[in-house]
């Protein structure tokens, strides 16, 4: 999939 | 949770003492740099609530502590501005440029993520040469930078805990970084152990 990544850490 | 208390601890420090000796307002100045280029993505993304409540606290806290020693009347005379002459310039600099050569995607967000992702990693520097300069840590300067030096540590196992279990697992910007900003802390930690094992107050060699 080409799922937009997101920065899930803090 | 270690990087929440080694932010309650400094507080603690400057507010029950009024004092910030042995504190880097470099490397205070430096955090509220990071937090503030990291957390663009409030704006754009949103996680969950704990995850903003968390940015929001972090710019806050960090932009608190500077204001503190900057402008405290009388925390601020404490400050150890003669010990305190780290170039942290440099540091930005020199994270600025590798943002800039090496980020996931070029865009100002990416671009700024990846700098304070840079940058996150050698901010303790000031810091840590100021310890080393003024060679006896108070207890509670000693429990911050301990603290905040865990909480890296804790997010290396958390990241091989999610390269076994999440099916793509790939941000070796931030696992490159984070490994060297751990690095950066193990001559404090040995130190800061032999302190505790001997019960004895935690001094750098100079």
């Amino acid at each position: 999939s080409s799922e937009e990544k997101v920065h899930d850490e803090l | 949770m270690t990087h929440l208390i080694s932010i309650l601890v400094l507080l603690l420090k400057i507010y029950a003492t009024k004092s910030c000796s042995g504190i880097s307002l470099k490397t205070q100045e430096l955090y509220a740099l990071v937090f503030l280029t990291r957390y663009l993505d409030l704006f754009t993304d949103f996680i969950s609530v704990y995850n903003t409540i968390m940015k929001l606290v972090f710019i806050a806290s960090s932009l608190a502590i500077v204001w503190c020693m900057r402008m405290h009347r009388v925390v601020k005379r404490s400050y150890d501005k003669n010990l305190d002459t780290f170039r942290h310039y440099f540091l930005i600099l020199g994270s600025l440029v590798l943002a800039l050569l090496v980020h996931e995607k070029f865009t100002i967000q990416e671009i700024f993520w990846a700098f304070s992702i840079y940058l996150e990693a050698l901010a303790i520097l000031p810091q840590l040469v100021l310890l080393q300069r003024s060679g006896n840590v108070d207890n509670l300067t000693g429990q911050y930078v301990f603290f905040l030096g865990a909480y890296r540590a804790f997010y290396i196992l958390n990241w091989i805990y999610r390269y076994f279990t999440e099916q793509r697992f790939s941000r070796w910007i931030a696992c490159v970084s984070g490994i060297v900003q751990t690095a950066l802390y193990a001559d404090f930690f040995y130190y800061y152990f032999i302190s505790w094992k001997n019960n004895a107050k935690l001094q750098l060699p100079s």
